[in-house]
């Protein structure tokens, strides 16, 4: 199973739709400071149910919709895709590929989806831990995050190794 | 679900070995199993139960091959994983006093070495490499790339010589009016000679 | 002692929106004196009061030009420094969701600020560099480089962009045998022509 | 006034004396990871009168003694030496050099000396004071904390400028 495209928004730098499709291997991406890299990583964590707003750098999870900049008008929500490939069938589910988005509006309300149905935060829960990707997402490392495993407790180090296993 | 642990531990601590000696050359490391005590023990050791870094000092029991019985009993000790890491020549200490980059290359060979054990389906790195000189930079590319058939990696960077990783490649640019734009290549990739010098 | 506060608070606000210009080329920024107000509009304000990037939250009151007599008297109220910063074509928003170099930038900017307005005799910046691109790291240097003749600046860094910047530079390596050693260059400084593209 | 001189001797991975000159500018220290250069740092920060183990990266004062290399020995005691250039009396004292240094031995014993003479930690402070150094060293930025001015709160930043007024 891999990451086969993620598409944007409305979601922090992202005003207008924009999408991205991964291949198996090494993705890189680049550019200068504050051009919209960490965003697209904090899209993956929040699409994939990030329940903390200061995880993607928020104060209040709607911190996350276009805020507006010169020339353009604030977005009233934020929209993020994430679309699995399923061909190995390492998800339980009769589909070769497994979409995942999540909304949110000004107002603080929102919605998962599957697959284009509504679902709830623990059906997206439980479809990524078939695949080990755990409740922490510890895949994923944030930026300015590396050295956390050094300086973390051993019980979190614990906890990272239970939740691959 | 103790089984299921313990087999992923021993293999991530067999792969960590291995891993460091990739990413700390003529360097040693290994994973330990610890029991945390509590009890007088505990309170002698001074802030070894506050303090985050340098765990040497946690008062605590090698649980050497994991006493499943114990484990699975003693729901009152806390169980934890120790790291140990001895650079080429220096004398093995507290994880606290390593350098910013032994500690970026000492979290890498730990998450190299679960992955190895359980692969998720993917990773994203974002700036990971922030602290590393070139050569711990190509030292992790290198080992980036022999492992990449077996997870996805997506890696955020400022560095160019990072993208030489790449099998494809995302520019972002902003361009000074607030909206991000996305260009993305596919890179034909050749067997790096990633560090010439 | 309050007027020497004011003072400097004064100073270091011009300077900041000055050296925020030349950091964020077409950006904005300033600081800005509040009253961190206690009672029920912080309680509403949420975790305003609890997390501590992005404090534009803070329930907090604007205090333009230091009223002497209520930071001498509200005791009770904890004054704060607010920084606000607009890189160029973005809008005004919270300082946490900043990316990792636009934060390092603006840290720079408000310890410049504050240096300009008082020096001290020495400064010691140990890589922080480390999550700038190599444009921002040469408007860094170029700003260091314009300053240096009022404090003495040593600094830490594993990049060779940054030696460019150096009137001394000093080399340390360890042989393997973890035993540092420093090798110590004087050098010929000109106006350098640190960013050519 | 300005840093002249810096004295190193069993201090983390500086066991022989190890002195390094340096000049008003700017002094770029260089090297790869792991060579010692924060360490430099934390014996400027720790010279002047750092009481906390974990502002040098360690768990206990003595952590910062020499522990022993291959082929080298630990040592018994760490000492740094500060000279600090007083040409321009910024330092209310009859001397055209202030040389401040601390000693730590295993047991956890030590001493502050100023131009020779055993002093205490607040003479140190005092004299630092004098010159805008505050007990704080806020012109001391160590390796990892530069954001730290963007993440703390207002009221730590005013500290920040109220040590400088
Ligand atoms: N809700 C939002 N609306 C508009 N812009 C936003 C929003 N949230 C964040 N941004 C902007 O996105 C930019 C940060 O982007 P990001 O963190 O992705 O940069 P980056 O490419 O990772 O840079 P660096 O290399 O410095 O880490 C900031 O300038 C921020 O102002
Ligand atoms: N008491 C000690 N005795 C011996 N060696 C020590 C002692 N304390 C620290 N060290 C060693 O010093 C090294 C760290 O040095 P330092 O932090 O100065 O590196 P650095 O040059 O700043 O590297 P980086 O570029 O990665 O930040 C570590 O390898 C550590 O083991
Ligand atoms: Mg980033
Ligand atoms: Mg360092």
């Amino acid at each position: 199973m891999y990451l086969k495209s993620l598409t944007l928004k409305g979601f922090k730098s992202f005003p207008d739709r924009t999408r991205l499709d991964f291949t198996p291997g090494v993705s890189v991406i680049v550019g200068p400071n504050g051009s919209g890299k960490s965003n697209v990583t904090d899209a993956v964590l929040w699409a994939l149910g990030e329940q903390s707003p200061l995880a993607v750098r928020g104060q209040s999870m709607q911190d996350v919709i276009f805020a507006g900049a010169h020339g353009q008008q604030a977005r009233a929500e934020a929209l993020v895709e994430v679309v699995l490939d399923n061909s190995d069938g390492a998800i339980d589910l009769p589909a070769s590929e497994i979409s995942i988005s999540r909304r949110i509006d000004r107002s603080g309300e929102g919605e998962y989806r599957m697959n284009g149905a509504r679902c709830r935060l623990t059906d997206v829960l439980e479809v990524l831990s078939d695949t080990g990707l755990g409740r922490e997402m510890h895949s994923v490392v944030s930026q300015g995050r590396v050295e956390a495993i050094v300086t973390s407790k051993p019980r979190d180090r614990k906890m990272l190794i239970e939740e691959a296993a | 679900i103790r089984d299921a642990f313990d087999e992923t531990f021993q293999a991530a601590a067999r792969n960590f070995e291995e891993v460091v000696g990739q990413l700390f050359p003529g360097g040693r490391g290994r994973l330990r199993l610890i029991r945390e005590d509590s009890g007088p023990r505990s309170v002698l050791g001074g802030d070894g139960g506050r303090s985050s870094a340098g765990d040497v000092d946690v008062p605590a029991t090698d649980v050497d091959g994991v006493d499943q019985e114990a484990v699975g009993h003693d729901a009152e000790a806390a169980y934890g994983v120790e790291i140990e890491i001895t650079p080429a020549g220096k004398a093995t200490r507290r994880l606290s006093l390593l350098s910013g980059g032994e500690k970026s290359m000492t979290a890498l060979a730990f998450l190299f070495a679960v992955f190895l054990a359980r692969p998720c389906p993917f990773y994203i790195l974002d700036e990971v490499e922030a602290a590393l000189d070139d050569s711990n930079i190509d030292r992790f590319l290198s080992l980036l790339r022999r492992v990449s058939d077996r997870a996805q990696f997506v890696v955020v960077t400022h560095q160019r010589r990072t993208m030489e990783a790449a099998d494809c490649l995302y520019g972002v640019s902003m361009a000074g009016n607030g909206v991000s734009k996305v260009i993305s290549r596919r890179l034909p990739q050749e067997p790096p000679a990633l560090s010439a010098a």
